[in-house]
């Protein structure tokens, strides 16, 4: 059965876009069929896979506007062999106003990535900094949740905002949505804040915290502007290392 | 005549909140009198200056919904004499759906600012990371606009987002809107990449980039926990100094 994961904070710069990346990156080395759909109108995570998010003809704005267009019809293959996408493009930023007046405005993405789903292990979903109808749809679709989370203090203030979202969310339009975990990221090893941060983390959200930490490190960074994923970019980098040490844990959860 | 700044990045984590808030008080302290309007959901420009997001029964949120609430109502002195702030709580997460089918949606915090605006000589609105109702009732209202941008890759490829979405406010709503600054953010010294963004964002922004850089400095992540402005708690940080150096940039500019 296809694990269907939203990675979602409405803080911005928690590390979404480099969490789904190269998560998903990594789940494809390790010999699974993934897709990661970019539902940001930024189409950060279209651009660092080394695509172009103002030349696509359609995308996924286009599959969430129009009833007749299939997601399957924007579906790419990236550098990597088990890794495929639903890119973004800048007309994503209209979707939520259009959106709002739709029948079942938050289950439009559910009733497209039906259609496909059976061909895939993953489908991970990069979410825009916001909890408006775009991050509804990918947590009415998704059926786990990983929430990355910066360690500084004004991320961990927003989590409990995020909680009542996820709380609604399941009670109204998804029972079966749970949290897979809670992943600390852009760690800087040494700070007194980043270590409290991650106390405190740890002690709210106890089990719930993964046992991997993302370290802050450069060449995270540095990967997108050569529309490469970690892996690929810097294989013996500390950002590879955590990501693929991330992807064994959530491999390790497969039921 | 008073000065009205929208701080503005679709892009999350470029540091809109530090710089509104680090800005607003440093321009405070060289005795002009500020107000601070918090439009974010997250509310954290309100928690990085003392306040709370859940304990107070009137916020932005209540002023942009009810036609009968003035601005002034909710208007709170801070710690600093002359800096004074309009809290948002996280009420405000409903205000875009909201405000979609009002009549002149994008018009209401411009005339609700209007009652106040010869109170202060600097206005200050710090938006949220998406291009949506909030920030474009800040693009509307102000009369200039920082733009805090991250010196990593994803932050610069959301500039041209950016540009066009400003020059669609101009052309329709709000004609005498300019560009102050693009503001170079969590600048780590020594990296190539931080270098190579600032080498971009001078070759196209050019005299539009201001001379103050911030610097990547732990302290500006700290204050917030305190609730205070870098300002007040460590004054001999490297913070410290850039924010006051950008405050002199930007009171240079005074007619
Ligand atoms: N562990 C890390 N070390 C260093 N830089 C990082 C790390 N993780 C992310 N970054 C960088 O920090 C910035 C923010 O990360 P990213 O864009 O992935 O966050 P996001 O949550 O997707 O942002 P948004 O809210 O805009 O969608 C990016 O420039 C990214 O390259
Ligand atoms: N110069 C800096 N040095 C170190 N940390 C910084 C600096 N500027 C901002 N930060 C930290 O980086 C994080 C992002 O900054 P901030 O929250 O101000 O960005 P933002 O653009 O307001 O984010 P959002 O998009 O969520 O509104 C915060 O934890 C902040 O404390
Ligand atoms: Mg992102
Ligand atoms: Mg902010």
């Amino acid at each position: 059965k296809p694990r269907v994961i939203a990675i979602t904070n409405q803080k911005g710069g928690a590390a979404k876009t480099t969490t789904s990346v190269n998560l998903s990156a990594a789940i494809a080395m390790k010999n699974r069929r993934v897709l990661i759909i970019d539902l940001d109108p930024q189409a950060n995570a279209t651009i660092g896979l080394g695509l172009s998010a103002t030349d696509l003809d359609s995308s996924i704005y286009h599959v969430l506007i129009n009833p007749d267009l299939p997601l399957r019809d924007i579906i790419r293959q990236t550098m990597i062999e088990n890794l495929f996408i639903a890119p973004a493009t800048i007309h994503l930023s209209g979707a939520e106003v259009e959106l709002v007046n739709t029948i079942g405005r938050e289950i439009v993405l559910r009733e497209k990535l039906s259609q496909v789903l059976n061909d895939f292990d993953y489908v991970l979903l990069d979410c825009p900094p916001s909890l408006g109808l775009l991050t509804l749809n990918a947590l009415t679709t998704a059926k786990e949740i990983i929430i990355p989370v910066q360690t500084h203090f004004y991320a961990l203030e927003g989590m409990s905002q995020l909680m009542n979202t996820i709380e609604l969310v399941r009670r109204r339009l998804n029972h079966k949505l749970i949290i897979t975990g809670i992943l600390p990221t852009i760690y800087q090893a040494g700070t007194k804040l980043s270590d409290k941060v991650l106390q405190e983390l740890k002690k709210f959200f106890g089990k719930q915290v993964f046992d991997t930490t993302i370290r802050m490190n450069i060449k995270l960074a540095e990967a997108p502007s050569h529309g490469l994923p970690i892996i690929l970019y810097d294989p013996e980098s500390n950002g590879a290392d955590d990501y693929n040490s991330l992807a064994s844990e959530v491999l390790s959860d497969e039921i």
